[in-house]
């Protein structure tokens, strides 16, 4: 309103209302970045498809609490083209070095397909980074299925820290069990791992306690 | 609290929504639509020092303290918050994920005199 009304904290002239709005706008954003621990607000190259999001966060809103001061994570896979059949899919998940460090809860949202004719015996390997021109890989988890539909797979959180890469790959080996637990012939797909039904990872993340640089150093 | 009207001139709070969609960042905070960035102003005269907006009983103590010894005290009281509540976000990062996190003492509820 120009010079006439005076700011009633510091007897300043106040703003004309356009300018105080810009303001107020722009310390809004840095407020939200400086309590997001970002620098800049995220380009999103490939954001997940809505149909995706919706699902996961309709699951994930079921009797889910996040750890105080901490955060909950939802990680769509991205598949790698070579795998033949889905009973083999390299699943890759894109984490930032904060969330795979103060990791403490990880499952695995596989989606089977309703053509499942029988019990599907799932192993879930993580790739870790070549050693002496070798791929490690290392057993996460075992999980015995029976009926189609939505699966969470909890697996270890242990397992899933601590590589500086931001990768993380879990590879998928499945086979039908018969009810003898014999080995059946199985179709060429019997999960989604791509589309909206793709597979996601659900991660609790601690926060950063202090010290716990500290401990990891040590 | 009070809050602030254009004609207020002691300490109150003064309510402001932002929409994200104003701020263009709608494509990357999913969720809530916007928020209150409330902020205090307005001032606060000596016998006002210690209010702080809610609870009277350490307004009082100053107010005591403030009669015992000198009535004017070198120092200003100024309109700061007293109180904060958390603000839930749900949000995309750099990678695509979707995370939700509560961001604590987010939004100013109240406003009170130092």
């Amino acid at each position: 309103q120009g010079a006439r009304s005076v700011c009633p904290s510091c007897g300043g002239p106040t703003l004309a209302p356009q300018a105080e709005r810009a303001l107020v706008l722009e310390l809004a954003k840095q407020q939200i970045l400086e309590r997001l621990h970002l620098t800049s607000r995220p380009r999103i190259t490939n954001p997940p498809p809505q149909a995706a999001l919706t699902r996961a966060l309709r699951r994930l809103q079921q009797g889910s609490v996040a750890p105080a001061n901490g955060e909950e994570v939802i990680s769509f896979a991205t598949t790698t083209d070579s795998s033949t059949s889905t009973c083999s899919s390299m699943l890759i998940f894109q984490l930032s070095t904060a969330q795979s460090h103060h990791l403490h809860h990880a499952r695995l949202w596989l989606h089977v397909l309703p053509t499942l004719p029988g019990t599907l015996y799932l192993r879930i390997f993580r790739w870790g980074p070549r050693r002496r021109h070798r791929v490690s890989r290392a057993l996460l988890a075992e999980h015995q299925m029976t009926t189609p539909g939505w699966h969470a797979l909890t697996l270890p959180s242990s397992g899933l820290r601590g590589e500086e890469s931001r990768v993380l790959k879990l590879q998928l080996h499945c086979r039908l069990l018969e009810g003898n637990g014999t080995t059946i012939p199985q179709p060429r797909r019997l999960l989604d791992t791509a589309g909206d039904q793709r597979p996601f990872l659900e991660l609790k993340i601690q926060p950063n306690e202090p010290g716990t640089g500290r401990a990891r150093r040590r | 609290t009070l809050t602030c009207e254009p004609e207020t001139p002691l300490c109150c709070r003064r309510d402001y929504y932002v929409d994200f969609q104003e701020l263009g960042w709608q494509d990357w905070i999913l969720q809530p639509e916007g928020y209150q960035l409330n902020y205090c102003s307005g001032q606060c005269p000596p016998h006002l020092a210690g209010s702080p907006g809610i609870a009277a009983s350490f307004h009082s103590a100053v107010f005591s303290l403030l009669k015992a010894n000198n009535p004017w005290p070198l120092g200003t009281s100024c309109c700061v918050p007293t109180a904060r509540s958390p603000l839930s976000l749900l949000y995309l990062d750099r990678n695509g994920n979707v995370v939700k996190t509560d961001v604590p003492d987010m939004v100013v509820e109240a406003c009170g005199c130092s």
